[in-house]
């Protein structure tokens, strides 16, 4: 059977926000590690991959593991129904058809239950390769989430180039065009403004900015944000969590 | 124009 609590049900809540808009129904597998999702979004562009380990529970029990098919937005349904600061657990039976949530408010002696039907869901899975990727940078993830949302005003697509002298989004449409560079700097104050890029060499990659929108919705989840390009392959955009992360693979726009 | 590409002609199922 699977237990597991969070001393604030806004944990849960963020990430599945973070995740809702691209997800249908894909399977949670709980083991005595922690939970780990990995599923394709309905056009195929992006592959997310989430992992909560046990230590980022207040408490966590797994014996054995436990596949719990979800739709997801079933899921931020209920979870809607919870406090930001109550206390939730998730408990499943072995073999059981339903997920019961808790919220409990422990000032105010509440306890909510909800259960969640469960399905059966045949999913495929896909083998993420190891890769060292040619660069990587770690930013503000508001910052980023801001620069797309400033740019899909000009166009449906962004590219970004990524070289020593640092990172350069740029976009351009019928009205115009538009671009903003950032170079690499440290910000001693305000550790989440720095600009770290790592290169092996440069990059230029475009990708669809509404897809790049959605995968930003996970800026609440962390302060910063790590891009990791390669020429002609997917984007890893990761956001780290206090004990895992959530992952986003994003396919790229290709010439020809 | 440049195509969008889909992840499954990266990464193979397992």
């Amino acid at each position: 059977m699977l237990e597991a609590k969070l001393d604030a049900a806004s944990q849960l809540k963020k990430i599945v926000e973070a995740i809702r808009d691209m997800l249908g129904e894909c399977n949670i597998e709980c083991n005595e590690t922690g939970l780990a999702l990995q599923s394709l979004d309905k056009s195929h562009i992006v592959l997310v991959s989430l992992l909560l380990g046990s230590d980022g529970f207040s408490e966590y029990r797994c014996d054995r593991g436990v596949t719990l098919g979800l739709n997801i937005n079933s899921l931020a349904t209920v979870l809607r129904c919870a406090n930001n600061d109550d206390i939730l657990t998730l408990r499943s039976e072995d073999r059981a058809n339903e997920l019961i949530l808790t919220f409990e408010d422990s000032k105010a002696d509440r306890i909510s239950e909800f259960n969640l039907r469960l399905m059966d869901i045949d999913q495929e899975y896909l083998a993420i390769p190891e890769t060292e990727y040619a660069a990587t940078v770690v930013m503000s993830a508001a910052v980023l989430q801001r620069t797309l949302r400033d740019l899909s005003a000009l166009s449906e697509a962004v590219t970004i180039e990524i070289d020593k002298e640092g990172i350069r989004f740029s976009a351009e449409g019928d009205l115009g065009k538009g671009s903003t560079h950032f170079k690499p700097c440290v910000d001693m104050e305000n550790a989440e403004n720095s600009i770290n890029i790592t290169l092996s060499e440069p990059v230029s990659l475009s990708f669809n900015l509404q897809y790049f929108s959605n995968i930003t919705k996970a800026s609440s989840l962390s302060s910063t944000v790590t891009l990791q390009m390669t020429a002609g392959m997917p984007a890893q955009i990761e956001y780290k969590l206090p004990s895992g992360h959530v992952r986003y693979y994003f396919a790229p726009k290709i010439e020809d | 124009p440049p195509k969008q590409a889909t992840i499954m002609s990266f990464f193979a199922k397992k």
